[in-house]
């Protein structure tokens, strides 16, 4: 069964499984060991290398593999990033870092929404938080300021010297939290496309490694683990993300949306605006009811709120000679054939009023009635009425009999 | 008894060329 259907088969809101969005992805690390080698880190050698990819790669239970950074002299501080591109828009819950080296001492969390382009800060974490990041620790956020980065003084100690983690929840403390559907701004918070973290400022301790000595003093970060915790974004209209024909991470739109995140409705879909999916309502795209004659059709607000919020979807080209917002009726000079149902291409008759009988093109869209000069009558106004005779005029075609 | 329909070529369209309909 369908998700995103029920058992009756109606539209529900649905969405994809959760996952660790990083498992497998690449990411840049602005430093990392190995180039060129020393003794315990070796880029071309597959026993003493620390990649990346070993950020998140699967980690078995007791082998943790460990990117790790450059080794710089022991007082600098040294700003290491690693970006990791999500692919598509994810509605991030969490992301957590396990060390294999000491947790740094300052760590910024970033997020993009636009593939990298822009930046915003997700989350500080710092003993000195004003003097590292210029704010204040152990802020609370309100409605107010729900989409606020905070900057907390926990997570950053210096032990345990190995396998130390930080894990930053995205919704936690967050007052719409429980209310989501209805919190466009946190729904906002939680969409990201790209997730990048600063390492700012290792704690001042030597490294215990042994490479300190022959190297000389110095320290590294190194991590084994690099999560991403959520929820492939579509706005509530997939249960699940595929790839398309370029590989690239697309949702399987249902309930007539398309688009990356299902967002926006299909052609022909535009009797009500694009909504996203609520717990209590799937706001499925409608189609709009052109009755078969026409293939396009727009959304109109303006109808839309007259009909109390139901529908706003205009026709456009309506074909088979019918007219209206949708092609419901005949257009001018055509008539109404009642024995066919609306949608038949050939509900819309000709009124074919007579060149010199009739008094104009244009006949009764019900009856078909055109309308006749005096002394003429039928359908069409073709013949002359009883006590009436065929003139010479075309101005008068029928005369009476004296 | 239904009238005959209405004769093209009685009419005099000498005044009327340019009602006149392409019989």
């Amino acid at each position: 069964p369908d998700p995103c259907y029920d058992e009756h088969g109606l539209p529900r809101r649905c969405v994809p499984e959760f996952v660790n969005a990083a498992f497998n992805k690449e990411v840049q690390a602005s430093s990392t060991c190995g180039r060129p080698a020393t003794r315990h880190c070796d880029a071309t050698d597959p026993r003493k290398s620390h990649p990346a990819s070993y950020l998140t790669d699967l980690n078995t239970a007791g082998n943790m593999t460990c990117w790790r950074s450059e080794t710089f002299p022991r007082h600098s501080s040294q700003n290491v990033s690693l970006t990791l591109s999500l692919g598509k828009k994810f509605e991030v819950t969490y992301v957590s870092l396990q060390f294999c080296s000491p947790r740094p001492e300052s760590v910024a969390i970033f997020k993009s929404m636009d593939y990298g382009k822009s930046w915003v800060p997700y989350q500080y974490y710092s003993s000195q938080c004003r003097k590292v990041y210029g704010r204040p620790s152990r802020a609370s956020v309100t409605k107010q300021n729900e989409q606020e980065a905070l900057c907390t003084d926990g997570q950053t100690e210096l032990y345990p010297l190995t396998g130390g983690l930080i894990a930053f929840s995205t919704l936690d403390g967050r007052p719409s939290a429980q209310d989501l559907d209805n919190s466009p701004v946190l729904q906002d918070w939680l969409t990201a496309t790209d997730i990048r973290v600063f390492f700012s400022r290792p704690h001042l301790l030597g490294n215990k490694d042994s490479e300190a000595s022959d190297e000389g003093p110095g320290f590294f970060y190194s991590v084994g683990e690099f999560q991403v915790g959520g929820r492939c974004k579509c706005n509530g209209h997939a249960s699940r993300c595929g790839k398309d024909k370029e590989g690239r991470l697309i949702c399987d739109c249902k309930h007539n949306t398309e688009g990356p995140e299902c967002d926006r409705c299909k052609p022909f879909h535009y009797d009500r605006p694009w909504q996203r999916a609520t717990a209590r309502e799937a706001n499925e795209c409608m189609a709009c009811t052109c009755n078969l004659h026409a293939r396009r059709c727009r959304f109109n607000m303006e109808l839309y709120k007259l009909s109390g919020r139901k529908s706003g979807g205009v026709c456009l080209n309506c074909r088979h000679n019918t007219a209206g917002r949708h092609c419901h009726y005949c257009k001018e000079g055509f008539y109404r054939d009642v024995s066919r149902a609306i949608t038949d291409r050939r509900v819309c008759k000709a009124c074919d009023c007579h060149p010199v009988g009739a008094a104009g093109k244009t006949c009764n869209q019900t009856t078909g009635q055109c309308p006749c000069k005096d002394g003429v009558t039928g359908l069409t106004c073709n013949r002359c009425a009883k006590g009436y005779q065929q003139s010479r005029s075309p101005i008068a075609p029928c005369i009476k009999i004296p | 008894d239904v009238m005959p329909t209405l004769d093209m070529t009685l009419f005099d369209w000498t005044d009327y060329e340019d009602m006149k309909p392409e019989i």
